[in-house]
């Protein structure tokens, strides 16, 4: 970008590639250069490292404040409940944020609500015994209900600060497994009518504009809070989260940056945009 | 849906006399939007559409009776070709074990497809093993353990924290079971990681798999040709599998990997269940690219 001196066509048509190959999608790929455009006009740009920054400030502006505040939680125990489709980093994510909150003195009790997979309990008792933090399991095949049932009492019983409980991937069109997910969070909400107090989306970074398909279904199905938008060290940008963002004003909350315990950050709207740029 | 914009965009085409310059860039330009919207790879678009024109502009449209009709067949002949032929067998070794390497980016659905692989070829009559190669993962081998017994195939794994003398190790875990193909589940990987991609070089290097299947998420966006492109130049793979196209995600990720990798796409795996997979049909994925 910086190459070129002035702001013209050619300009903009190398911004709409960078904007495209991130995954920000045809429709916020031209609302965002024509409102872009617009302020040039207004404010008299003229000069293209004058535009990387108005692109930025764009980029960034889309996006919600936080919701979850990390601080503040009030609620003993507080629950978040992590869903998404398959493979996209939930049960990984769970291990990472298990770590934070426990650096942060926080007491966290984990539910291996994901009694589908294989593997896929023995998988999240790994990551309890790396951070070391209890974890609340049934046996393979069992009611994923009725381990998030259990997890909530638990983390009562135990004064944990927070419960975290991990569900099954599952395609959004997959219209029994939406039912299923229903299901799970209508027996949480018995055990406590304000929980679950966070539903975090797990998107993977590199998906494309199914991104929108998918936070849309989740939304309907059992709402949204936040998104961990995850593998965010790859070459991907995850720019479908922009879109999503802009249209359904969804927050991120936190990024996955790797495989690591340690590889989650908060995310950081100005840095993010500054990273589609690079 | 690409559908119904074509529609509109036919009507306008098919009402006047026949086919000029003009018109063709308009419909070009919505059927660009389409394979964007679909997540084919901006460059892949760029270039296909550059080809469709050049075809477009020739004799034979400019004569036909429905012009615009015959713009979209030309798109999904075009797409069609490119996508390739429609199931290409894998190789097949003289002496047993066929060995069958497996590999991509994390969580695309690799040890899954193993396990589906191996089902599939079992049903061919061949008798196949997998090969819990993954040592990072925590409970990647039981998972491959758990999915082998779930369709009582043998599943060879080891304490081993080497993922090459797993592999090395496997061949006589094979012949043992006399078992005629070896399926090796390896771990999710970033393109970008020289230790990773390294530990596959040498995998390849030593096993001189028969077969080396590219395993890429069927959701995946712009960033498909950039992961393809390095596995390719890195281990010239032979084939790759979309997962998880029984979703809604458009797939244009295929055409980006084919295009950019020239290799063919062998299996569609269409479900978490160890039988959904099925051979690709190059004209099944053209019309579901095209929406
Ligand atoms: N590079 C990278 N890999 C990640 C990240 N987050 C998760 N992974 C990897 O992605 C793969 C899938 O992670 P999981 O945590 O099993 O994903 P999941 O959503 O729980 O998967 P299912 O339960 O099967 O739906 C694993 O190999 C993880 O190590 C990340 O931020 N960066
Ligand atoms: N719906 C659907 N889910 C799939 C398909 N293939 C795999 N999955 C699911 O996707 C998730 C990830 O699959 P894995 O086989 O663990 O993926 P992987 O590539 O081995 O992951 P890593 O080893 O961590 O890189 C699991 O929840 C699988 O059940 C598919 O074709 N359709
Ligand atoms: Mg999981
Ligand atoms: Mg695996």
């Amino acid at each position: 970008i910086n190459a070129k001196k002035k702001i013209d066509d050619e300009l903009l048509e190398e911004i709409e590639e960078i904007l495209i190959s991130g995954d920000v999608g045809v429709e916020t790929t031209l609302e965002i250069i024509e409102n872009v455009k617009q302020r040039v006009r207004k404010e008299k740009y003229e000069e293209s490292h004058e535009l990387y920054r108005i692109l930025r400030e764009e980029v960034a502006g889309i996006f919600p404040e936080k919701q979850f505040r990390e601080d503040g939680l009030s609620n003993r125990p507080y629950v978040i409940l992590v869903i998404g489709v398959n493979g996209t980093g939930k049960t990984t994510t769970i291990g990472k944020l298990a770590n934070r909150f426990r650096q942060q003195g926080k007491k966290v009790l984990l539910a291996a609500g994901d009694t589908f997979r294989a593997a896929a309990i023995e998988q999240l008792e790994i990551w309890a015994q790396r951070v070391n933090v209890d974890l609340v399991k049934h046996q393979f095949g069992a009611d994923p209900g009725a381990v998030a049932f259990d997890a909530i009492q638990a983390g009562r019983s135990r004064q944990a600060d927070v419960v975290i409980i991990d569900t099954a991937g599952r395609l959004h069109t997959k219209v029994n497994l939406m039912e299923e997910l229903k299901k799970v969070q209508r027996v949480i909400q018995k055990v406590d009518p304000g929980a679950p107090h966070l539903n975090l989306l797990v998107l993977d970074g590199t998906t494309g504009q199914n991104a929108l398909n998918q936070a849309r279904q989740f939304i309907d199905a059992v709402g949204v809070d936040g998104i961990v938008l995850t593998k965010l060290d790859g070459t991907a940008k995850g720019g479908a989260v922009i879109g999503i963002a802009h249209q359904l004003k969804l927050p991120v909350e936190y990024i996955g940056v790797g495989e690591g315990i340690d590889d989650l950050q908060p995310f950081d709207p100005q840095l993010y945009a500054e990273s589609l740029f690079a | 849906d690409l559908s119904s914009k074509l529609e509109s965009v036919l009507k306008k085409v098919r009402g006047q006399g026949k086919l000029t310059e003009k018109n063709i860039a308009d419909s070009l330009k919505e059927i660009r939007r389409a394979l964007l919207e679909a997540d084919v790879n901006y460059k892949v678009v760029k270039n296909f559409i550059t080809e469709v024109q050049e075809k477009a502009l020739g004799e034979e449209v400019l004569r036909s009776i429905t012009p615009g009709q015959q713009i979209v067949k030309i798109v999904y002949d075009e797409l069609v070709q490119l996508m390739g032929e429609s199931h290409t067998d894998m190789k097949t070794a003289g002496i047993p074990p066929t060995i069958v390497m497996i590999c991509g980016l994390q969580g695309s659905g690799k040890t899954t497809f193993t396990g589906k692989l191996g089902n599939f070829l079992r049903k061919k009559g061949r008798r196949p093993m997998l090969v819990g190669a993954d040592v990072y993962r925590p409970a990647a081998k039981k998972q491959l353990e758990m999915l082998g017994e779930s369709i009582g195939i043998p599943v060879y794994t080891s304490p081993s924290n080497d993922a090459l003398e797993i592999c090395r190790a496997s061949i006589k875990a094979a012949r043992e079971k006399a078992c005629d193909v070896l399926i090796l589940d390896t771990a999710g990987r970033l393109h970008i990681d020289e230790d990773m991609m390294r530990e596959l070089e040498q995998v390849k290097k030593e096993l001189k798999p028969h077969e080396i299947l590219f395993v890429a998420d069927g959701m995946t966006g712009q960033d498909a040709v950039n992961a393809a492109k390095q596995f390719l130049d890195r281990l010239d793979f032979d084939g790759v599998v979309l997962t998880k196209m029984d979703g809604d995600a458009r797939g244009g990720a295929a055409l980006s990997i084919r295009a950019v990798t020239q290799r063919p796409i062998k299996f569609l795996s269409i479900g978490e269940k160890l039988d959904a997979v099925e051979a690709f049909h190059p004209d099944r994925m053209a019309s579901r690219i095209l929406g």
